[in-house]
């Protein structure tokens, strides 16, 4: 494992945490998708199910776990919390995402290295991680008031994927030399989806303003 | 295979 890799999982990690934070400390989920948050249960779980059939590394085990607890216990609050729950800005989140999840399933039936279900499920997350930032984004760009832990969090969710492309680079390059071309065009896709936001966190950032989002 | 080793990533 190189760096770039470690660090993109750390801020992944981090990227939830701060999440987690927000929805804890402050009891509010506000400008937070849960459309999105959904999405990525299914990926975790479509993704993993290698768990307990193939064993890479005690580190990616028990990383596995964090990510598909977490994703549940972010859907959970969103959904049930008595508090978090009516903060939630269902009116907003107008993003149909199972939309999303039926032309990423036919992609991976078409375009895939293995016809098993587990690698065809393997591929579906990867195509459908790429989009599921999608209903987040429509969110922000519609709430008037994005919050910096909101911002924070969806900045280190996209520093995530643009780390794993500087790893996948190094990889290539530096350490095995073996093209891996279904991740790392949905990786790239999936970082390309970040850069309208990126361009905009860091403008306000400079500018010492509040994150807005032009519609 | 490519599979089995994009797969040690998470």
């Amino acid at each position: 494992m190189n760096l770039f890799r470690l660090a993109g999982d750390m801020t992944h990690l981090f990227s939830i945490i701060v999440l987690l934070l927000k929805i804890h400390a402050t009891k509010s989920c506000s400008g937070i998708s849960l459309k999105t948050q959904e999405l990525y249960v299914i990926v975790f779980l479509t993704r993993y199910l290698d768990l307990f059939t193939r064993f890479v590394s005690l580190y990616n085990t028990v990383m596995k776990i964090v990510f598909i607890g977490t994703s549940f216990a972010i859907v959970w609050y969103m959904r049930y919390h008595k508090v978090v729950k009516q903060t939630y800005n269902k009116d907003e989140d107008t993003f149909k995402h199972y939309f999303l999840l039926l032309p990423c399933f036919v992609l991976a039936l078409l375009l895939h290295n293995e016809f098993t279900t587990m690698d065809v499920l393997w591929t579906f997350s990867l195509y459908l991680e790429a989009v599921a930032i999608l209903p987040q984004l429509v969110l922000l760009q519609q709430s008037r008031n994005i919050d910096n832990l909101t911002g924070n969090y969806v900045f280190f969710l996209g520093a995530y994927r643009g780390l794993y492309v500087l790893n996948w680079i190094y990889r290539y390059f530096l350490q095995d030399h073996r093209a891996r071309w279904i991740p790392w065009i949905s990786g790239l896709v999936q970082t390309a989806l970040y850069a309208d936001f990126f361009y905009y966190y860091i403008l306000s950032w400079k500018k010492h303003e509040k994150l807005k989002l032009p519609a | 295979t490519e599979t089995q080793a994009a797969k040690d990533e998470l």
